[in-house]
């Protein structure tokens, strides 16, 4: 069952964008996806209109080991359930700089939700995680409960900065936390086609990282920004948009990539 | 001598680009500027090309207790200087976790180098502080440094969920930390004029947020995403462009709100 963080340390690129769309392209295909917000600004959280900040959220299953199907909400979007942020993930450095394997707790969470689920016959078939953007303690325990990592990026000079640091991170991950954890794809978002500064930026990201970046685009379009002030999924706002056509292309070649049906 | 932390933990919302640009604009008219880069993205480093990474940064003035004046670095743009900073940056979490009066680092930092500097007659007349997309150590010894909090947002949804948590923090700041802490202003950039997203989030702004919505605006034009590719601010890459227009309008607005001449 693929666990996929998402995460870039630039801030803006359209993390959480993704997070909701590529989760509900796959949710309305008829698959169970669990979505995790690990970021204390709660932007997936309010993005999907479950923005009451009622406990347990991702702070208690990390800090207080509540286990993670009490934080679990149904949410409207067709095939979808939540483990909600809160504002206080923020202050969760402090609250877990003592703690033995403070990287590895949400691994532990996620496994005792997804064994008992499956006993019960009703786990996910999917968990997307999204990420604040920094490469502090909560991306790590995304990255070390992941087994794919999914990098949006937006196409401007910041975007190459970056990459080297976060694939550095990964590859450390990969060799003391979680050896089963690989690159799925780099993936443009906020494409706008029109200016030069995108087709150099991608020039170079293909240059430099080959078939690491997807062939999806996610094209820059005020749609996609306007949907999460309606709680709601770009399918749910507007189907026959851009930006509903760019996130079903994703979640097509990611099936692809990830070997799902 | 005002020192203003440009903070939103928002990410990708324009801090560093206003950091480098209105730095800039106050280094042309004959102003001596200081500039801390407190992100381990080190963007803003970048964006003005001093991203070689040699010691001291930002990390060792504030881990090791090295002086300021060791990490201070001048830069081809008239009148400015920086403080770098560096990748290890996204470890400082857990190596300060322990220090006693962490948060109150960076304010000790800069009292001595501009006590010190004052005594040769030639300290800064301002210090601008580019903050991570985050509320975590770094954000609050800027806060704990500042007299003024400079908020760059994004016109858009995600904006107006954030404020109330970054004001909430800054309050607690000046009541613990730091009780000349104010703030400046809220600085809408990335401003698309031509979509009602944008007009009607600048409405909810006023509503809620009144005088604290600063006069100025930042368009959104792709010079600006260009300028840090050459290592430039606006005025040195692009002098003529609507960007220089408008970071040069803010450093206007904001000597009348500093009251300097
Ligand atoms: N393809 C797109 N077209 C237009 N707007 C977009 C697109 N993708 C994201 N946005 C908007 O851009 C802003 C940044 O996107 P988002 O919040 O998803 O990025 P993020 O990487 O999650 O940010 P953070 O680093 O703060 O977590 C949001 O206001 C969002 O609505
Ligand atoms: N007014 C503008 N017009 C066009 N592009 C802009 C403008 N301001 C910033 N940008 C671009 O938008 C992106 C985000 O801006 P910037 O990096 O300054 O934001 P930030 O808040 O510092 O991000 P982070 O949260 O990652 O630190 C950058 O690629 C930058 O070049
Ligand atoms: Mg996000
Ligand atoms: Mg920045």
């Amino acid at each position: 069952m693929p666990r996929i963080a998402i995460l870039n340390q630039k801030g803006g690129v359209g993390k959480t964008t993704t997070a909701a769309n590529l989760g509900a392209a796959l949710g309305k295909t008829g698959r169970r996806v669990l979505l995790v917000d690990l970021d204390a600004q709660a932007n997936l959280t309010l993005h999907l209109s479950a923005g009451d900040f009622e406990e347990p959220s991702a702070f208690e299953v990390l800090v207080d080991g509540r286990p993670l199907r009490e934080a679990v909400r149904a949410l409207a979007e067709p095939g979808l359930a939540l483990v909600p942020a809160s504002p206080d993930l923020s202050g969760i450095e402090q609250a877990l700089s003592g703690t033995i394997g403070r990287e590895l707790l949400l691994r532990d969470a996620l496994e005792a939700y997804e064994t008992e689920a499956a006993r019960r016959g009703e786990g996910p078939d999917l968990v997307l995680l999204d990420c604040p953007p920094s490469l502090g303690v909560l991306s790590l325990n995304a990255l070390a409960a992941a087994d794919q990592v999914l990098v949006p990026l937006q196409t401007e000079f910041f975007a190459l900065q970056g990459m080297a640091q976060l694939l550095e991170v990964v590859r450390l991950v990969a060799r003391r936390l979680n050896p089963r954890l690989t690159v799925l794809g780099i993936l443009p978002c906020l494409v706008d086609a029109r200016t030069n500064l995108s087709a150099e930026v991608l020039g170079e990201l293909r240059e430099h990282f080959g078939d690491l970046l997807l062939e999806s685009r996610i094209r820059k379009t005020v749609k996609l920004a306007e949907a999460p002030g309606f709680g709601r999924s770009i399918f749910a706002y507007a189907p026959d948009s851009k930006g509903a056509e760019d996130y079903e292309a994703l979640a097509r070649e990611l099936r692809g990539r990830l070997g799902l049906r």
